[in-house]
This record gives C-alpha cells, sequence and structure tokens, in this order.
C-alpha cells in the first residue's frame, strides 16, 4: 500500500526540504519507490533534485489541469520521481477561493495516481514537502496525508511552533482527515559544539517520548553544498554525516512503518 | 521623521526575527527610539524580547480594535519598545475576504501612531518583522513600509528566493506603496570555514553591487542561544561577534539614511 507522509513544519529554515530530498533519496537506495511532491512555490526541493523541467507542475495538479502521474518524472536518482513546483503555486489559495472542495484538491489527485497504477509497479512512498506556513498548500498536504514527518532544528525559535503544529494536526483530524497522525520527529542541524542543541534535543525527548525518531541529522556542511549541485547529499557525498544519518533515519522509517 | 522598515524574506530560516530584534537592540542603544511589530503568528520577535503580556496583538491592530500606541509596550531594552504578536495572526488572512481597504491596515495603523505622537519625543525607526511567505501579512508590511531590508542568509536555497522577492516589492510598488525601495541585503549565518559562504556572498556581491551591506553577520552560537534567555544577544552577551556584528549594521543603516 502506498504510504503518504507530507514534511511540515511552519517555522521556517529548519529542513524541511532537505530531509524531503535526502530521505526520498535513502528510502530509493534500499528499493522503495519514491514519489516527491514539491508543494512550496519556491521549489526548492525540485531545484535540490537537479528537476529543470517545469513545464506541468503542481500547480496543475491543483488546479486540477494535469495530472499527477502526467506532472510526475524520474530524476537522476533510481525509484525517485518528483512533480516540481513553480512560482504559480502562490496563486493557489486566493484563486480556490471558498470552494467546497479547495482541500481536497491533493488527497484526489494522489487517490487518482495510486488507482491507476500497475498493481506490480506502484508507489511506496509519497513524500509532500510543505511551505513555511499552515497555509492552504499546507492543509492540502494533512489532508492528503497518512501521517505527517516533523523536521524539527535544534534551535530555541524551532520549539516555539511545535505546540502550534501539533494543534493543527489535531485539528485536521478532526475536521479533514480521521487517518491522520504523527509519524515521528526529526531533530535536525544538531551541532555537538553547542550546548543549545543538546538543550533542545534533551527537551524534544522528555516532552515527545518515543515520537521523537532516534536518529539525529547533524549539521553538516555537505549537506548544505549538495543542492548547489543539484544532487542528493547521497549522492553528492555518500560518506559524509548528513548521508549516513539520512540511511539511518530511512530505515527507521520503514521499521516504523511495519509496527504500524 | 520616523521611518519605518520591513524586514521580508519568504524564505524561512533566513534571520528575519534575529535581525528585527538586534539590528532594533542596536538602533536603541545608539539614541534611537525604536518600534519593532511583530507581523509573525510565530510571534518569536516577541518571545526573543521577553514580551510576555499579549492581551493586546497586532492582530487587535491588524482587525482595528487596538490602536497600534495602545498594543505597543516597553521591552527591558531602553527606548525600544514592541507590538506583540499572538497565533490569532493566522486568522487575519481569511477574516479580511476581499475588504478593498485589507492591504493598507498595517500603513493606516502606523500613521495613525505616527500623527498622534508627541514631536519631541517620537519613534525613530518602526522595524516590522515578517512571517516566511508572500501572503496579506506581508504585503501590509510592504504597503506600509518606506523601505525593506532583506535580510538573506549565506546557503544555495536562499538565494533561490531572492529574485521572487525583489520581483515581489517592484509588484507592490507598483500597485500599493510608490515610495517602497531595498533599504539593503543584509548577509547571514556567514560561516568562514566553509567555501559555500564564500560563494553566496561573492555571487550576491556581483549581482546586487551595493545593495548589499558591507557588515556580513557571522553564525554565531550566542546569538541563537540569546532568545532562549528573552533578551537581545547585545544584552547576552555583548562583546561577541554576533552582537558586534549587529552594532556595525546599525551604523550603516543610519548611515544610508542620511544619504537617502
Ligand atoms: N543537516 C544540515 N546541515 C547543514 N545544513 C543544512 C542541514 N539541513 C538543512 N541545511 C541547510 O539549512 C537551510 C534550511 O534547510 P531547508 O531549506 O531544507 O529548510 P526548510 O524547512 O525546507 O526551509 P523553508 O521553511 O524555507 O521551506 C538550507 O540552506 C539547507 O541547505
Ligand atoms: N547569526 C546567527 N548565528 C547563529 N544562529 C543564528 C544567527 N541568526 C539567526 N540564527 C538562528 O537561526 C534560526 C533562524 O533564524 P530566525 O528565526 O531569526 O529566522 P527567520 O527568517 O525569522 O525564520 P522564519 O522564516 O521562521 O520567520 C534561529 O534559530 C536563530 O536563532
Ligand atoms: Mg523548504
Ligand atoms: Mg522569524
Amino acid at each position: 500500500k502506498t504510504r503518504v507522509i507530507a514534511l511540515a513544519n511552519q517555522k521556517g529554515g529548519v529542513g524541511k526540504t532537505t530531509t524531503a530530498i535526502n530521505l526520498g533519496t535513502a528510502l530509493a537506495a534500499v528499493g522503495e519507490k519514491v514519489l516527491i511532491i514539491d508543494l512550496d512555490p519556491q521549489g526548492n526541493a525540485s531545484t535540490g533534485l537537479g528537476a529543470d523541467d517545469r513545464s506541468a507542475s503542481t500547480f496543475d495538479v491543483m488546479s486540477g489541469t494535469t495530472s499527477l502521474a502526467d506532472a510526475r518524472f524520474v530524476t537522476n536518482v533510481p525509484r525517485l520521481s518528483i512533480a516540481p513546483a513553480t512560482i504559480d503555486l502562490m496563486a493557489f489559495e486566493r484563486e480556490s477561493g471558498m470552494e467546497s472542495g479547495r482541500h481536497y484538491r491533493l488527497r484526489d489527485a494522489i487517490s487518482a495516481m495510486i488507482a491507476a497504477e500497475d498493481p506490480d509497479d506502484r508507489t511506496d512512498y509519497v513524500l509532500i514537502d510543505c511551505p513555511p506556513s499552515l497555509n492552504l498548500l499546507t492543509v492540502n498536504a494533512l489532508a492528503a496525508a497518512d501521517a505527517v514527518l516533523v523536521p524539527l532544528q535544534c534551535e530555541f525559535f524551532a520549539l516555539e511552533g511545535l505546540a502550534q503544529l501539533l494543534s493543527t494536526v489535531e485539528e485536521i483530524r478532526g475536521r479533514l482527515n480521521p487517518k491522520l497522525h504523527i509519524h515521528g520527529v526529526v531533530l535536525t542541524m544538531y551541532d555537538q559544539r553547542t550546548a543549545l542543541s543538546d538543550q533542545v534535543v534533551d527537551d524534544v525527548r522528555r516532552v515527545l517520548g518515543d515520537k521523537v525518531y532516534s536518529t539525529v541529522i547533524p549539521r553538516n556542511v555537505r549537506v548544505a553544498e549538495s543542492p548547489s549541485h543539484g544532487k542528493p547529499v547521497l549522492l553528492y557525498d555518500y560518506r559524509c554525516a548528513g548521508s549516513q544519518a539520512y540511511i539511518k533515519l530511512a530505515s527507521e522509517v520503514i521499521e516504523r512503518e511495519k509496527r504500524m
């Protein structure tokens, strides 16, 4: 069964895109078929994967003029494809107005794709990269997802938004998507040189317990360099600490999936 | 004359809030009277300044139930006050619907405050901290501002959104606010240990020339630690590289103001 996971956190710059690209790549590396849906008008996930052709984009999918199957294409990573984003996505919320089905556009597009897929070649994971806001695009992602994976930077301001995000997930579960749950929280940009990182890690583990993945993604410059080469860090520098952490996260995600 | 400056960049986590808090503090330290308006529902600028009383907030100001003069209060920094934000701000865009004056709510609130001030004790600088999105809150800030100060993280993804932000500023100047211009671009979280930072600095200076402040804000853990103490870094650790950089930025901002 295809699993749909939204990467969401309204706090900016916490590693949503970096996690979508590199977790997606690590899952593909162990044999899973993965689709990344770029739902951020900035299109960082598309750029980070070298997706230059944006003639069909997630804006077209959200406005119903293109199917998800037609908008997606394979990246330079085997078994990993992307539905790219363009700046047009900024207009989606205004253009959809008060139309009653506006919260389910993405869910319906994903269901149609899954229904049309060959059962022997189906997509195993759909990862949705969300913008840094709890707007209609993120609501669409939460309404479409089986679960939410929350990247959380090991910094003070990042903690502040967590309570709000968790209550928004509750609200979406109540109103739009009863199956939605928290897949897990992944701590990102952990810097062992600073006491601040350890404080945040301790606080988050104390409050959220085993909702927090045991894998922690370290701050690692190779991770920040890789998008400028249009490659995930696993292709750019397989041996670096960033790549190894995302490989570990992928196996932890798969492990959790087995238990759900 | 009171100068209104918006801190905007739709890319998340680039240092908008950190710059609003610490540039505001540095301007106050040299004798300017400063008001920070927190326009981000996350309320990070309010928390970073220890603003616990949010009984009156910028949401009340935007919906017209409270004046800006009544919502603002002094922080623990002399000559620096804040109009704090609450999560209610998330509802502003939906609640304002298609009302014709919705883009000018903040501009009108700031004008009313300035008009009512004692000329011998007027606010010198108003800094508006924007959310990571080009939504109606950010549009209000751009419509109200004399100029935009763009914090830009020394990372690859941060470059990608710059062109979009500059074209949005053009659009706002054409449609809503003919005086709006770019005050400058400040490079943040510069890490001299990585080649990536230098590449971004070189690229940005080559493309934007002297729009870029000569002051570069270094990545400095004391800056990231200070909000957890509810203090700007200038109060938390005056001698650290982060504080010194923001003091330099403040004198550069004042210098540019003289030339405008
Ligand atoms: N583990 C890491 N080590 C070093 N740099 C990182 C790491 N993870 C992310 N970064 C860098 O930090 C910045 C923010 O990450 P990213 O853009 O993935 O966050 P985001 O949450 O998607 O941001 P936005 O809120 O704008 O969508 C990027 O420049 C990225 O390259
Ligand atoms: N010069 C610096 N050195 C070290 N850390 C910094 C520096 N500037 C900002 N930070 C940290 O980086 C993170 C992002 O900064 P900040 O929250 O100010 O960005 P922002 O653009 O306001 O984010 P958002 O898009 O969510 O509003 C914060 O945790 C902050 O403490
Ligand atoms: Mg992103
Ligand atoms: Mg901020």
